[in-house]
């Protein structure tokens, strides 16, 4: 979902 | 994963590669700002502190590990290593932390996605990241002399922000609610940051010319 998908930088 | 995002991620480990090499080689951190690494540790271990509560990918996960353990290893160089620590430029690197810490952490205690401890230490971290290298960009243009390897770990440091803006680009195209704008905004202030410094390091490359910062 897009809540987890936001943390998928570094 | 596109391209720019995975050329960015390799461009920011080989700025690792390179100031971890000039510190090696030359047993020298002169000309490096430690107050820069220690708030890119800092912004590290902010961002990352979901590191093993919030699994992504493997990738993610590594990147994460060598990014902190990098970033500790070269505090521990800068700060512990006999020879190399004499050889800091303490009196040249004053830029205060406290100019930088502060104002972040007033603007993610009000501007952040989630009112959570983790959210705002993350968005903190966002806005560190931002302006962090200033005290790096300060003591360049204070050395006299600047070594090719410094000059090229700041333009790579510089080089990441930049396609990290594309890799910013193509998703807001290519993925539905892809909108980050804490991120974009933050992303974009630390790539201007970096254009004085491509300016010089760009024409001294055409020039073939050592690189020097005017002050």
């Amino acid at each position: 979902d897009d809540e987890s998908n936001d943390k998928d930088e570094l | 994963m596109n391209i720019f995002r995975l050329a960015g991620d390799m461009v920011h480990l080989l700025s690792f590669v390179v100031l971890v090499l000039k510190i090696n080689a030359t047993k020298s951190c002169r000309g490096i700002s430690l107050k820069t690494q220690e708030l890119y540790t800092l912004v590290f271990v902010c961002r990352y502190l979901d590191l093993f509560s919030n699994f992504i990918s493997m990738y993610n996960t590594t990147m994460k590990i060598v990014f902190l353990g990098t970033s500790f290893a070269i505090l521990y160089l800068m700060r512990g290593h006999k020879v190399i620590k004499v050889t800091y430029d303490r009196e040249q690197d004053t830029f205060r932390y406290l100019f930088l810490v502060l104002p972040c952490a007033l603007l993610a205690l009000l501007i952040h996605n989630a009112w959570t401890p983790f959210e705002v230490v993350w968005t903190f971290s966002i806005y560190l990241e931002a302006v962090a290298i200033l005290p790096q960009l300060v003591l360049l243009q204070r050395t006299q002399n600047i070594d090719n390897l410094t000059g090229n770990y700041v333009f790579l440091l510089g080089l990441y922000r930049g396609l990290y803006i594309l890799n910013w680009i193509y998703r807001y195209f290519t993925e539905p609610h892809y909108i980050q704008w804490i991120v974009w905004i933050s992303g974009i202030v630390q790539t201007i940051l970096y254009l004085d410094f491509f300016y010089y390091y760009i024409k001294s490359w055409k020039n073939n010319v050592k690189l020097a910062l005017p002050s």
